[in-house]
């Protein structure tokens, strides 16, 4: 653990002697490695690293006897902090329905959370949302979003794959209205953030129905491209929030720090097994600890 | 004409940055990094630019250290189509069914997903667009039926290419993989003795945890290569390279695209070219 090494950093004092400059950056040295063994994205490494490093060369480091247990401390309360302090909440409309757009790289768990999402809503909050199947390009996304509907008893809008997603959205907002469904939440077909005409397609469909979230569903074993990705579908969109998925397995997911870090928005949920039931509130604090391994 | 660049620490600093960056990960790219400087002053390169091609041959000769064909040598032989969820497992059968009808082989697929949402009617439409039977049974129904049935039917219709897709499972979920290394089992029961190919699915995105993944995954099944998914993004894949160093593990197709023609050959040197593209 970070612990372990920077004890190991530090064993050359044996508590006889002060912490000099030279210590502090061994021990920047191993945060940074943690870091990217999480795959938190390079440059965000730097940077975290640089404002850690500033706040350890305090003189409460310096003399502390501790030195090691003062360091994690810090790195754990900045990761804490970065990552966005307490939970966020779903902002919904003054003026229902409330619209909820997904949207993402391929594969990474739109449709699952759509459904999950829902369920949540239905559950704890007694709502009636309506699923809205916006992918007209993967093989069977529509049926797949009518399978988990039908799991979960709540209502999906279809108009088949020959209809643009950008009218599919508004015709569902309408039918919301008609038969007093709230929130709307859309489903979006994967695609990558360099697809300029796919870009295109989400920014027509944010334009149509003005969505209360935009939230970026990230796979939470995503490397060094996380940053590229958040940055471009923020750029695009002004996305409004983040759920990270497969939070079940064993990822450190340093992906969170980089999303959190270069857009700024905050992660309103996690994601954490293939069952409609499997999503979980975000919890900032739970994630720092699991990106320092 | 490229304009000189100076061989200094520096420039080591900063390739060591890019291959960290393309998700090589600190330990093996600190590996590549000495490798190219042990090259550098053998070959007593002074251009800058030379320095970037001799490590692209790095890369390229640990990724071909390894067998990177598929041997398919038997009637009929067998791909069984592995990896974590949503890499791009059910996409890429519809690559192969493809690549190899368009070889003149008779090829036949199975639905052994039985378990996530219209995993099957995915599955069937590929069939379709490949022009290739399926084998499949109802949603909820054992995979390991499914794949004993798909045995049968491929020795009974002389079938060339057998590619069994699987559910996503998450490598750190004990039961998802003791059912993996059943389906596994059955294959090599019905078929004793057939060529057979246990590709894992590698999607490019993935940073550091593809190692975890390709680990445990080959303890439930003799993994014999990787499919590389969505290099038509902006990720680089870099981690096949830690994969291929640490576990012997060659990749053999990468996928660079949804449609049924967005699958290659995996090459070595193209791929550490594009590295740094
Ligand atoms: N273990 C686990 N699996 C998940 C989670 N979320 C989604 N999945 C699985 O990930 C796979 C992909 O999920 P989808 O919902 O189809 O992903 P998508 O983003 O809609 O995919 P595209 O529409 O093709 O872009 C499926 O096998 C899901 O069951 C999660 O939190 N944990
Ligand atoms: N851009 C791009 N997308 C891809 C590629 N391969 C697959 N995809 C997309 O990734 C998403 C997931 O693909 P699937 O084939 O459903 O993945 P899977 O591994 O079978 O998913 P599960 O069965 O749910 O675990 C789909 O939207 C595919 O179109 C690729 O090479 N490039
Ligand atoms: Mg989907
Ligand atoms: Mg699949």
């Amino acid at each position: 653990s970070l612990g372990d090494k920077l004890q190991g950093v530090f064993k050359r004092l044996r508590g006889k002697g002060k912490l000099n400059e030279k210590d502090i950056k061994d021990a920047m040295r191993e945060v940074k490695l943690a870091l990217l063994e999480a795959d938190v994205n390079f440059k965000v490494v730097k940077d975290f690293v640089k404002n850690v490093s500033e706040k350890s060369l305090g003189h409460e480091i310096m003399e502390s006897l501790t030195p090691a247990q003062q360091i994690v401390k810090i790195v754990n309360d900045e990761l804490t902090a970065l990552m966005g302090g307490e939970n966020a909440r779903l902002e919904f409309s003054k003026k229902p329905p409330s619209v909820f757009m997904l949207c993402g790289l391929q594969g990474a768990g739109k449709t699952t959370a759509c459904g999950k999402l829902a369920l949540n809503l239905v559950k704890q909050m007694g709502k009636r949302p309506l699923l809205v199947a916006c992918d007209i390009y993967r093989p069977a996304a529509i049926k797949q979003l009518q399978v988990l509907g039908e799991q979960i008893n709540v209502p999906v809008f279809a108009l088949g794959s020959d209809i643009s997603p950008v009218e599919i959205a508004r015709q569902a907002v309408e039918h919301a209205k008609k038969h007093g469904n709230d929130p709307v939440i859309l489903d979006t077909a994967g695609r990558l953030h360099i697809d300029e005409r796919l870009m295109d397609e989400l920014k027509q469909i944010k334009e149509a129905v003005e969505p209360d979230e935009i939230l970026l569903v990230v796979d939470a074993m995503t490397g060094q491209d996380a940053v590229n990705v958040a940055e471009h579908f923020n750029t695009d969109l002004e996305v409004s929030g983040v759920i990270l998925s497969k939070l079940d397995g064993d990822t450190r997911g340093g992906a969170a720090l980089s999303v959190r870090q270069v857009t700024g928005k905050p992660i309103k949920y996690a994601s954490m097994g293939e069952k409609l039931a499997d999503l979980q509130p975000f919890y900032p604090d739970r994630m720092a600890s699991r990106i320092l391994g | 004409f490229k304009a000189f660049v100076k061989v200094d620490d520096e420039l080591f600093d900063e390739l060591e940055e890019a291959l960290i960056m393309a998700d090589i990960g600190v330990e093996t790219s600190s590996y590549i990094i000495k490798e190219l400087r042990d090259r550098v002053k053998t070959k007593r390169i002074t251009d800058g630019n030379l320095v970037k091609d001799e490590l692209k041959d790095v890369i390229s000769d640990i990724l071909s250290q390894q067998d990177c064909q598929m041997h398919l040598d038997s009637n009929p032989s067998v791909i069984l189509v592995i990896g974590v969820n949503g890499v791009g497992k059910t996409t890429s059968i519809g690559k192969l069914a493809t690549y190899y009808k368009a070889q003149g082989k008779k090829v036949l697929l199975a639905a052994a997903d039985t378990f996530r949402a219209a995993a099957i009617d995915q599955l069937d439409i590929w069939a379709s667009r490949s022009g290739c039977d399926i084998i499949k049974q109802k949603e909820n129904s054992d995979p390991a039926a499914v794949v004993f049935d798909a045995c049968n039917a491929a020795k009974a219709r002389g079938v060339d290419i057998l590619i069994c897709d699987t559910a996503g499972r998450l490598h750190n979920k004990k039961n998802l993989m003791a059912e993996l290394a059943k389906i596994s089992r059955v294959i090599e029961r019905e078929l004793p003795g057939a060529s057979k190919e246990t590709l894992l699915v590698l999607d490019a995105t993935t940073g550091q945890n593809a190692v975890s993944q390709a680990k445990l995954f080959s303890e439930a099944a003799n993994i014999s290569g990787i499919i590389l998914t969505k290099l038509d993004g902006t990720a680089k894949g870099g981690i096949v390279i830690a994969i291929s160093r640490e576990l012997q593990i060659p990749v053999k197709f990468i996928g660079v695209g949804e449609g049924t023609d967005d699958l290659q050959v995996f090459n070595p040197l193209d791929f550490a070219i594009a590295l740094f593209e």
